[in-house]
């Protein structure tokens, strides 16, 4: 563990208290795409399906069954808790998800380190989490107004991309077999999609304004 | 370190 990893978890574990706050503080998911929620949920059961066959640390187990637990909790509030779910907004949430899934698993099938059932089901989790923040970009660009805790959530995964790259720069420099291909490169183009968000974060950030993405 | 079975990332 080294500590771009470490500030890479806890980045990503901090996006998701603070859409989790946002949802529970507001009663309201105003702003935050279903689908992406989804696709995250498909994302941490796919690939910790070794939780129980591969024990790395305490610290691994404990955030599969945080992240886990979190995403389900989330895509819970929005599909049946009676007011989150009456602030959800079906017409602006249109991306066609099921496309990503279906791509992403035949990719999986094709592309993977080993045909085995873990294996697969790991690259393919890998691939739909590169690609799952895209339906709540699109929503984003479809509302233009970002509030300030979905601007932050967005905000707080780009930094956990950032941090697993230097983690993955410095792990090749210090570790001598360190070749993590299919996790880089979809690590790098899942990064690559939030380069668009992060300029517009940032130019409202110091100009002290509103988050609004052209349309 | 990296020959430790199983994937230690997230």
């Amino acid at each position: 563990m080294n500590i771009f990893r470490l500030a890479g978890d806890m980045t990503h574990l901090l996006s998701i208290i603070v859409l989790l706050l946002k949802i529970y503080a507001t009663k309201s998911c105003s702003g935050v795409s279903r689908k992406t929620q989804e696709l995250y949920a498909i994302v941490f059961l796919a690939r910790y399906l070794d939780l129980f066959t591969d024990f790395i640390s305490v610290y691994n187990s404990f955030m599969k069954v945080v992240f886990i637990a979190s995403s389900l909790a989330i895509v819970w509030c929005m599909r049946v808790h009676p007011m989150v779910r009456r602030s959800y907004d079906k017409e602006l949430d249109t991306f066609r998800h099921y496309f990503l899934i279906a791509a992403c698993f035949l990719l999986a099938l094709v592309l993977h380190e080993k045909f085995t059932f873990q294996e697969v089901f790991w690259a393919f989790s890998i691939y739909l989490e590169a690609v799952a923040i895209l339906p709540q970009l699109v929503l984003l660009q479809r509302s233009g107004n970002v509030d300030n805790l979905t601007g932050q959530y967005v905000f707080f995964l780009g930094a956990y991309r950032g941090f697993y790259i230097l983690n993955w720069i410095y792990r090749y420099l210090t570790e001598p077999r360190f070749t993590r291909w299919i996790a880089c490169v979809s690590g790098v183009v899942q990064t690559a999609l939030y380069a668009d968000f992060f300029y517009y974060y940032f130019i409202s950030w110091k100009n002290n304004s509103k988050l609004k993405l052209p349309a | 370190l990296s020959a430790k079975k199983g994937k230690d990332e997230l």
